[in-house]
């Protein structure tokens, strides 16, 4: 199911590039 | 041992738990007493991302038939949310007190939920398109099982009209399987067993075509040429069986993932 499990993917890259920036907030500052 | 199963697992993740641990680090090195800085702001984001996020995966669940995805994908749809309110506990402990020790182990707590919780909701899915392609195997095995008992050439007509198009799916979609996987050696038997059964395939036809004009012709050696027809098909059966088997094999190291 390539759809389905592109909207997955692409939703689940949000949340680890949320994250990522997260890190990167605390780091920098 | 990869860590992740799938290279697009892996590729999501693996920037995420690099990152986590670099906040552990960054915890332990703060130790000494810095101020955290204020991350409503990158929290709301991370908020905002899971809640997408967790509607996403709801939605996946409603609209699948699977029943084991419907049965374990809202566990870890609630692991990302409790992490995600974790992040957020922690956010606004830190703006009262930015020196706080709990409201750190809070945020090393939720960036690791937030990891594992979507490494869980991916791994559920992944596990259900996986379970498709083992259906398809089985149909395979499915016509395998009756070979033994196709005697005349109609029937091995539509036999071969039967079999073929199942048979291109599964090699399709193992062939695309193998190339996701992370564990090499999982990856080399996908591509022999693969091999074997595209070369065992015509010479089961071939053998079976001799086993029906044998005994059209009423002659001698029918029972070799049965004999032989099995032989293949149960050679194919266990290649096909053998597929399966690693199909569910998962590769991450359960300690490294620790």
């Amino acid at each position: 199911d390539p759809p389905t499990w592109q909207i997955l993917a692409n939703h689940s890259k949000s949340v680890s590039d949320s994250i990522k920036r997260l890190v990167s907030s605390i780091r920098d500052k | 041992m990869p860590v992740f199963h799938t290279k697009t697992i892996e590729s999501i993740l693996d920037p995420v738990a690099q990152q986590v641990s670099r906040l552990v680090i960054l915890h332990e090195e703060a130790e000494d007493g810095n101020a955290m800085p204020d991350l409503e702001r990158p929290v709301q984001a991370v908020s905002r991302a899971v809640a997408n996020l967790v509607k996403v995966g709801r939605d996946t669940i409603n609209s699948s038939d699977d029943a084991i995805l419907k049965q374990d994908m809202p566990a870890a749809l609630h692991r990302v949310e409790g992490a995600s309110r974790l992040l957020e506990d922690a956010s606004s402990m830190l703006k009262h007190d930015p020196y706080s020790g709990p409201a750190r182990k809070k945020l090393i707590e939720g960036s690791r939920g937030i990891l594992q919780g979507t490494s869980a909701l991916l791994l559920c899915f992944d596990e259900s398109e996986v379970r498709k392609i083992i259906r398809e195997c089985k149909k395979v095995l499915d016509y395998l099982a009756v070979a033994e008992v196709i005697e005349t050439m109609e029937d091995l007509v539509q036999f071969l009209k039967d079999l073929s198009p199942c048979l291109s799916k599964v090699s399709r979609e193992v062939s695309a399987r193998e190339k996701e996987l992370t564990h090499q050696v999982h990856r080399e038997i996908l591509v022999r067993c693969l091999e074997q059964v595209k070369t065992l395939a015509p010479i089961l036809i071939c053998s079976m075509k001799i086993f029906i004009h044998i005994i059209s012709q009423g002659g001698k050696g029918a029972d070799e040429a049965a004999e032989n027809r099995n032989y293949l098909a149960q050679r194919m059966t266990d290649e096909i069986n053998e597929i399966i088997r690693v199909l569910q094999l998962t590769t991450y190291d359960e300690e490294e993932w620790d």
